[in-house]
């Protein structure tokens, strides 16, 4: 897979070769298969989060290094095995009625933040900002973590993609769903417990508002405070 | 040194004793793994094994592999399989027997039902590491996620986002006539 790729004459300055417009936001894609970025092993992309954006959970097929180039956020992961360390309930007791939501770590994300993301590990971030959030990510599609083809490879965990994954150059291209749609709904209610139309809503079969949407009321995510934030309730 | 070390090595192991398994549930199955861990030979090979046994009608809750790909050779029974891939479509939807032979790519999300009295599969995977994430259960990724996320992502209310994430209390294992750990939809 790669013969010559590094026999290169002459470098060239690089231009994004796709754009994923989305609700909020937009995704910007490299075309991996250029000359220097081939003989790199690697791919690369920049996404812009509009204020009020979230960027849905997806994991990608190789690790990433991200930098936060303009704007700030909130950014979780969900890392298989590890617990929900951040909790909202009133005694502590999860299943008593103050509970509200448990889930893994929420980081806060500014200018300048670095961004080491394994490969398979799921990540979403929301603009909390006023201005665009801003975030460059090379791929490592070279790496020993990334067992499949030299291609980058998104999976969707919410939303969609509807222009596909144009940058994998194949002739048909679809439209890219996420993981739930290709289940069975019925396979869906079962692993779930839940209702069979709650499990078709987890296939956002109709919704075509791509893999950046706009955040609808609060996003009210349990977060500790930044440095400096005041605290919303007085201790006594 | 070589006499006490490399040639000494630990180079097998049983995965089909029910004793030493990771996941047990007697009504539903085991599974059982093999790692660079429990068999540090596999270090040099990159490489790790998976024995799962399933009764019938229970289920592989739905799970990806994040850094393997998987060879999973099915030693006795029948189970349903579907995979789905990065584009989220269905790529493998079929009844897998004894003596066939399926591959997963990394990523590819997967979800098995027996359907005999004992599904029985070996599985190897191409990492001495190899981890899954779930996308169902007590340790899923949508239990790791907010709320506001569920609801935003998947334009549901906040009692169907606490339903998905907390209705099913297994994390690898349960029944597909969804019965067993189902909560109060209350």
């Amino acid at each position: 897979q790669w013969g010559n790729e590094c026999q290169l004459d002459q470098l060239n300055v690089l231009e994004p070769s796709h754009v994923l417009k989305c609700e909020a936001g937009r995704i910007e894609i490299w075309d991996h298969h250029a000359p220097q970025l081939r003989c790199s092993g690697v791919s690369f992309d920049r996404i812009v989060i509009e204020p009020q954006g979230l960027y849905l959970p997806t994991y990608f097929n190789a690790p990433k290094l991200s930098f936060v180039v303009n704007g700030r956020g909130l950014m979780g992961r969900v890392i298989p095995g590890c617990a929900e360390t951040f909790m909202d309930s009133a005694g502590g007791q999860w299943q008593g009625q103050g509970f509200r939501d448990m889930h893994q770590k929420v980081e806060h994300l500014r200018r300048g933040d670095t961004i080491a993301n394994p490969a398979g590990i799921s990540q979403w971030i929301h603009n909390n900002g006023n201005e665009p959030l801003i975030i460059v990510s090379v791929f490592d599609i070279g790496n020993n973590q990334n067992q499949l083809d030299r291609n980058p490879r998104a999976f969707h965990l919410a939303g969609n993609n509807p222009q596909g994954q144009v940058w994998l150059r194949k002739s048909q291209q679809e439209p890219q769903n996420n993981m739930f749609s290709g289940f069975d709904p019925q396979v869906l209610a079962q692993a779930f417990k839940i209702k069979l139309n709650t499990a078709q809503q987890l296939q956002n079969q109709k919704d075509n508002r791509g893999n950046i949407v706009r955040v609808q009321g609060p996003f009210g995510v349990i977060r500790p405070p930044v440095r400096g934030e005041q605290r919303q309730e007085q201790d006594n | 040194g070589l006499e006490e070390t490399f040639c000494t090595m630990r180079c097998t192991d049983n995965l089909d004793d029910p004793s030493r398994a990771d996941v047990y549930k007697p009504q539903l199955g085991y599974i059982s793994t093999l790692n660079s861990y429990t068999l540090p030979m596999l270090r040099f090979l990159r490489l790790s094994a998976l024995r799962g046994s399933l009764r019938n009608d229970a289920m592989v809750l739905p799970h990806w592999n994040v850094n393997a790909n998987e060879i999973l050779y099915v030693t006795n029974g029948q189970a349903h399989v579907q995979v789905v891939n990065d584009n989220g479509n269905r790529v493998f939807d079929q009844q897998i027997s004894k003596g066939q032979l399926l591959a997963i790519p990394q990523g590819f999300a997967v979800a098995k039902t027996a359907q005999s009295e004992r599904f029985e599969w070996i599985s190897f995977k191409t990492n001495d590491n190899a981890k899954i994430n779930t996308l169902a259960g007590r340790t899923s990724v949508l239990r790791g996620l907010p709320l506001e996320v569920l609801t935003n992502g998947f334009q549901i209310s906040v009692e169907e986002a606490r339903r998905v994430k907390f209705n099913t209390l297994e994390t690898t294992l349960t029944h597909s006539s969804g019965q067993s750990g189902r909560r109060s939809d209350a």
